[in-house]
C-alpha cells in the first residue's frame, strides 16, 4: 500500500535492492532545464530526508552548468533532480541551466552546444522537453537529429520524454485529423520513455499504460533498422489500429521504454507536492537506472552503454528476455472525432507505440546489459 | 535570398505578448549552424559504436574525433567568416567541433545579415526573448554552408508536469471511465 509514487515505490517496483546505488568515482548522470527552471538544494535535501530512507544517496548535485536563477524552485526541476537521484542513487549528478543567456537564445539550442563543446561529460543525460515535430523546420530537425549522432558516437545516451499528449492531434490543410508526433522524441538517435501507472493506484502491482503517454511514428524520420522487426510485428498482430491515414507507418516509431508516470511525490520550494503526473516522470527515473547500469559497466573496466537503443532492440528481440516488465493494457489519448474517438495506439505484447518495451525490471536488465 | 527554415512555423506562444521591435543598437545573439561534413559516415559509426554485435561495439569516440569527423570544411569556414566580415560581424566564437558559430551583433547589422528578419522582444511575465515574427533569408553564397540560424523562430519549449488530480478535480484518474 502507497499514498502515491516516491522512491521506494519505484526502488521496489523495479527491483532495485538497497545495495543498486552507485559505486564508481567516474559514473555520472544529468538532466537539462529550459526556460529558467531551477531547483534548489533545500529541497533536494528534503526530499531526500522524507523519501530516501533505505538506500545511500546523495543530497547534493555535483555541478551546475550555466546560470541558476534565485527565483523561486521549478515544478519540473524538482522532479527530475529528486528522481535522477532516487534510481541513479549515489551517482554524482549534474544540472544543465540553460534559460539562455540572452534573449535570443534558443536554450535548447544551446544545451546542444554546450554538449558540442565539453569534452567531459555525464554518461547520461535526462531530457523532459519537446515540440511538434511539425511546427518545426526540416533543416533544424535534421540538423539536430545529426547533434544526436554526434552525442551517440561519443558514448552518451540520450534519454527523452515521449511527451504528454498521447498520439497528439492536428487538422490538416484539408481538414483532416492526423496524429502529432513530438521532437526530439522522434528523432532516432535517442531513447525516449513513455509513461505507465499502477492497475491499481495505491499498490505496487502490475502496470498499464499511461494513456497520456506519448508515442507514435514520426513524419520525418524514417524507421531505424534496429526497430524494424519490433514495430512491424506490432503492426501486423496489433489487435486494433488507428486507420493508416492518421499516421506515417514507416516512421521512427516511439518510445523505446516506459516507467511509471503518475502520481508522484515532489518537493518544490520546501513543501511536498503529491499527484505529479507526466513523462518528464518517467524520463529521470529510467536515465538513473540507466547511469546505474553504467556504473557497474565502468567498474569492471567496460566502456558506458551509449546509445541504447540498438543494444534494447536487440536484446528484446529476442524474444525470451525477463529485462523489461511487458505492458500490455491501456491505450493513450489522440484526435477527438468520430473516427478514432479519442483514442490512439493501445498496449500490446512485445514492443508498442505507447510503452515501448515496457518497463524495466533492473536485476534482469543490468544481468543482459553486462553480459 | 535564399530561406534555409521555409517551413518553420512562427506562433508566439501562449503568455507571450509582442513588446515592440528591438532599436538597431540593441545587441543580440545567433547561432549560425555550419554546414558538417561526413555525416554518413558519422550515422555509420553510430551503428557500429553502439550495435553490440559489432566489433566496434563501445568503442567510442572523443570529441577530438568528432571535430575531425565533422568539422565543416575550409571552404565553409572560410565563405561564412568572409560574409561576416563583410558585415562588421566580429564578435564571434566557435565551439569545439566548429560547426556552430555564436556572434553577438546589434539588431540593425542582423536585419541587413539575415533580410527579412526583424526582431521584437516578446515578454512572458518576468521572462523576456528576442524573435522575429517574418521569415529570415541568406545570401544565395550560403547554400552550401549553413543550415539554418538559431535565434529567430522557436521560442523556449515549455514543458508542463501533468498534475491531473488537481487539475480535474478528480483523484482517482485511474479509475474514471472514458466518456462516450
Amino acid at each position: 500500500f502507497h499514498l502515491g509514487v516516491t522512491p521506494a515505490v519505484i526502488r521496489q517496483r523495479y527491483n532495485l535492492t538497497d545495495g543498486d546505488v552507485g559505486t564508481f568515482q567516474n559514473s555520472s548522470q544529468a538532466c537539462a532545464q529550459f526556460l529558467e527552471q531551477y531547483f534548489h538544494q533545500a529541497d533536494l535535501s528534503e526530499f531526500m530526508h522524507l523519501f530516501g530512507g533505505g538506500f545511500p544517496h546523495r543530497c547534493s548535485v555535483d555541478r551546475v552548468v550555466g546560470r541558476q536563477g534565485q527565483g523561486k524552485a521549478g515544478l519540473e526541476a524538482s522532479l527530475d533532480v529528486e528522481y535522477l537521484m532516487s534510481t541513479g542513487a549515489n551517482i554524482s549528478t549534474w544540472v544543465f541551466s540553460t534559460a539562455g543567456r540572452h534573449e535570443s537564445q534558443e536554450p535548447f539550442l544551446q544545451w546542444l552546444l554546450l554538449l558540442s563543446n565539453m569534452s567531459a561529460l555525464p554518461w547520461v543525460h535526462s531530457v523532459s522537453y519537446g515540440d511538434d515535430e511539425d511546427s518545426l523546420s526540416r533543416a533544424y530537425l535534421e540538423r539536430v537529429n545529426v547533434e544526436f549522432m554526434k552525442a551517440a558516437a561519443r558514448g552518451l545516451s540520450i534519454l527523452f520524454a515521449s511527451g504528454d499528449l498521447g498520439a497528439g492531434c492536428r487538422t490538416t490543410s484539408e481538414g483532416k485529423h492526423v496524429f502529432r508526433p513530438s521532437f526530439p522524441a522522434s528523432s532516432p538517435y535517442v531513447t525516449t520513455v513513455g509513461g505507465t501507472s499502477f492497475r491499481d493506484p495505491f499498490l505496487v502491482s502490475a502496470e498499464v499504460s499511461d494513456y497520456i503517454s506519448g508515442g507514435g511514428f514520426s513524419n520525418v524520420f524514417p524507421m531505424p533498422s534496429y526497430q524494424a522487426a519490433a514495430v512491424k510485428r506490432y503492426l501486423s498482430v496489433a489487435p486494433r489500429l488507428p486507420p493508416s491515414t492518421y499516421y506515417n507507418s514507416t516512421g521512427r516509431a516511439y518510445p523505446d521504454l516506459a516507467a511509471l508516470s503518475d502520481n508522484y511525490w515532489v518537493v518544490t520550494n520546501r513543501i511536498p507536492v503529491p499527484w505529479v503526473s507526466g513523462t518528464s516522470a518517467s524520463t529521470p527515473v529510467v536515465a538513473g537506472l540507466i547511469a546505474l547500469i553504467n556504473d557497474q559497466r565502468l567498474r569492471r573496466g567496460r566502456p558506458p552503454l551509449g546509445f541504447l537503443n540498438p543494444a534494447l532492440y536487440q536484446l528484446q528481440g529476442q524474444g525470451n528476455s525477463t529485462a523489461f516488465y511487458d505492458v500490455t493494457q491501456g491505450c493513450h489519448l489522440s484526435c477527438l472525432d468520430a473516427t478514432v474517438e479519442g483514442q490512439g495506439f493501445c498496449a500490446a505484447p512485445s514492443w508498442d507505440p505507447v510503452t515501448g518495451w515496457g518497463t524495466p525490471n533492473f536485476p534482469e536488465l543490468l544481468r543482459a546489459m553486462l553480459g | 535570398g535564399w530561406a534555409p527554415e521555409p517551413d518553420q512555423l512562427f506562433r508566439t506562444p501562449a503568455g507571450w505578448s509582442d513588446a515592440g521591435r528591438l532599436a538597431p543598437s540593441e545587441t543580440l545573439s545567433l547561432t549560425f549552424a555550419l554546414r558538417q561534413r561526413n555525416v554518413q559516415r558519422l550515422a555509420r559509426l553510430v551503428q557500429q559504436v553502439s550495435s553490440p554485435d559489432s566489433a566496434k561495439y563501445g568503442q567510442f569516440l572523443s570529441l577530438a574525433d568528432v571535430q575531425a569527423l565533422v568539422a565543416p570544411s575550409p571552404l565553409t569556414l572560410g565563405t561564412v567568416q568572409k560574409w561576416l566580415d563583410r558585415h562588421g560581424v566580429w564578435d564571434c566564437r566557435a565551439v569545439s567541433t566548429m560547426d556552430f558559430l555564436q556572434c553577438q551583433l546589434p539588431a540593425g547589422t542582423a536585419e541587413r545579415l539575415l533580410p527579412g528578419a526583424q526582431f521584437h522582444r516578446y515578454r512572458n511575465g518576468t521572462l523576456s526573448s528576442v524573435r522575429s515574427p517574418s521569415p529570415y533569408t541568406l545570401s544565395e553564397e550560403l547554400q552550401e554552408h549553413v543550415d539554418f540560424v538559431g535565434g529567430l523562430h522557436r521560442f523556449p519549449a515549455e514543458r508542463k508536469v501533468v498534475s491531473r488530480a488537481w487539475a480535474s478535480g478528480r483523484m482517482w484518474p485511474r479509475r474514471a471511465t472514458r466518456s462516450t
